[in-house]
């Protein structure tokens, strides 16, 4: 087996969206309910449906499209469901199979939810061609039960299941950390063009941060500048790099020797962490999904980063020239973006390099004029220190997060 | 001939997309015989097929069986 991740809580809550067409709905909700009980037969775990508002685990049914999921299903046939790692939650079924229950015809509803909710709670797919958490759909099997190697990887997260455990109490859902200083640094001025860190995150919203700051870019402006602990609680300002892998929802932001994850706005518990296999004080970090790799620069190296498998650091760092063509040494920000180019960014220019990582003609250009939206004539009157105060300020009628999540991304000019 | 290579590019596709082959950093996906080879030892050795290092019948057959969506963890590193 393998292990992806768990859930800190042992009482999870679930909500069933919707329900396939091929089954009556009580069948339907019957194969998905015996599913959950698969599980919690052999760990702590308790499980409790709700029908309206948030859950933990959120079954549903989508097709090729679905304005929820970025991974489309692809028809019936090959893929048929996936799920989300700890704790993000989301279980998904291809809408397009047939979905059957007692039968041999079709795909059966209940083992391939079990199958699901097993990456939910934490595993990945098991070596063994039987086990349930293999990754090939073994067929209908009338009675089904769970592999060896399903149970040991799902006692291996949770602990076997016994009387004493089920009132163990909960974990502690934040670790403490250091808190961050009352005194923030001046409000930058975002015409000033120098960041500490640009970042594509989700739900491809644009982050910049400088010092104790960050504001959203969008296509019609800059939003208000929030303080970084305000929207990541616990985070300090002044960061030397941030990244979001799509591929993981994880967000890391380093600063020296330390690296903190979130999952939106959360904390992972265990964080921040001391960065021990790459070198401290790095200067920027970003996402390739070409790869689906972390990227990892300081000075005049980068060290590649595979967040889901054992890295060998050991071949790293390796020059940044032998990758990237054109691009400057210490860069103070990276990002991947959108439109498939990577972005490199330094004192006020920044670089856009191609699908080959090369630079492409007419770069670099300037960060403040296409980026941040800022004319001319605002550079001219803006005194170089960069310390004023902006156009942009800090809104005290709206929460932080709902500003920033209710504006759309956008592209440099 | 033609059917040949679009079984061989739905082989790599589907290599990519479980997480047997890694995609260059340079260029495009145009792997080596040997980086092949290796991707398609790996997924039969985690499939209980006989391990050839080709695309032979069995092999392609397993890649059409209906399956989940998420990558698989199976390299030469994590089998040994």
């Amino acid at each position: 087996y393998l292990l992806l991740g768990r859930w800190r809580r042992r009482h999870l809550t679930f909500r069933i969206f919707n329900l396939p067409s091929t089954l009556p709905p009580n069948t339907a909700r019957a194969a998905l309910l015996q599913a959950f009980q698969y599980w919690s037969n052999v760990v702590p775990l308790t499980f409790r449906e709700v029908q309206a508002g948030s859950a933990d685990i959120r079954l549903s049914f989508h097709g090729r499209q679905s304005p929820y999921c970025s991974k489309a299903f692809d028809g019936p046939g090959r893929v048929l469901a996936h799920a989300d790692i700890p704790e993000l939650g989301s279980v998904h079924f291809d809408e397009d199979e047939l979905w059957t229950e007692g039968t041999y015809q079709g795909v059966n509803l209940r083992i391939i939810a079990a199958h699901e909710l097993g990456h939910a709670l934490g595993l990945g797919h098991s070596r063994y061609i039987q086990a349930l958490m293999a990754p090939v759909y073994a067929g209908y099997r009338p009675h089904f039960k769970l592999h060896p190697d399903d149970v040991a990887g799902i006692q291996a997260l949770y602990g076997k299941k016994s009387p004493e455990k089920e009132d163990e109490e909960e974990e502690t859902e934040l670790p403490t950390v250091p808190p961050v200083p009352t005194k923030p640094s001046p409000m930058p001025d975002p015409c000033s063009g120098e960041l500490d860190a640009m970042m594509l995150g989700p739900r491809g919203k644009t982050y910049a941060f400088k010092g104790d700051y960050v504001w959203t870019v969008t296509d019609s402006g800059l939003s208000p500048l929030f303080r970084v602990s305000a929207l990541w609680e616990g985070l300090p300002g002044n960061l030397d790099a941030a990244v979001y892998s799509p591929r993981t929802q994880w967000i890391h932001f380093f600063k020296g020797d330390r690296v903190w994850r979130y999952v939106n706005f959360r904390l992972s518990p265990g964080f921040p962490k001391k960065l021990n296999r790459v070198e401290p004080n790095l200067d920027a970090a970003f996402y390739w999904p070409l790869n689906q790799k972390v990227f990892l620069i300081k000075g005049t190296g980068y060290w590649q980063w595979d967040e889901l498998a054992p890295t060998d650091f050991s071949r790293y760092p390796k020059p940044i020239k032998d990758l990237f063509s054109g691009v400057p040494d210490r860069p103070s920000a990276a990002m991947s973006w959108q439109n498939g180019r990577v972005f490199f960014f330094k004192d006020k220019k920044y670089w856009s390099l191609n699908r080959q990582l090369r630079v492409e003609k007419g770069y670099p250009r300037n960060i403040a004029h296409n980026w941040m939206h800022c004319r001319p004539r605002t550079l001219e009157t803006t005194p170089t220190g960069g310390d004023t105060s902006p156009s942009a300020t800090l809104n005290t009628d709206r929460s932080p997060i709902d500003t920033i999540l209710n504006i759309t991304s956008a592209a440099p000019n | 001939r033609t059917q040949t290579l679009t079984e061989k590019e739905a082989a790599v596709e589907y290599l990519l997309q479980y997480g047997y082959l890694q995609k260059p950093l340079e260029g495009h996906a145009n792997f080596r015989s040997e980086d092949l080879s290796k991707a398609l030892r790996a997924f039969q050795e985690a499939s209980e097929l006989p391990v050839s290092g080709q695309l032979d019948d069995a092999t392609k057959a397993r890649m059409r069986q209906p399956r989940c969506g998420l990558e698989d963890p199976f390299n030469q590193k994590t089998l040994k």
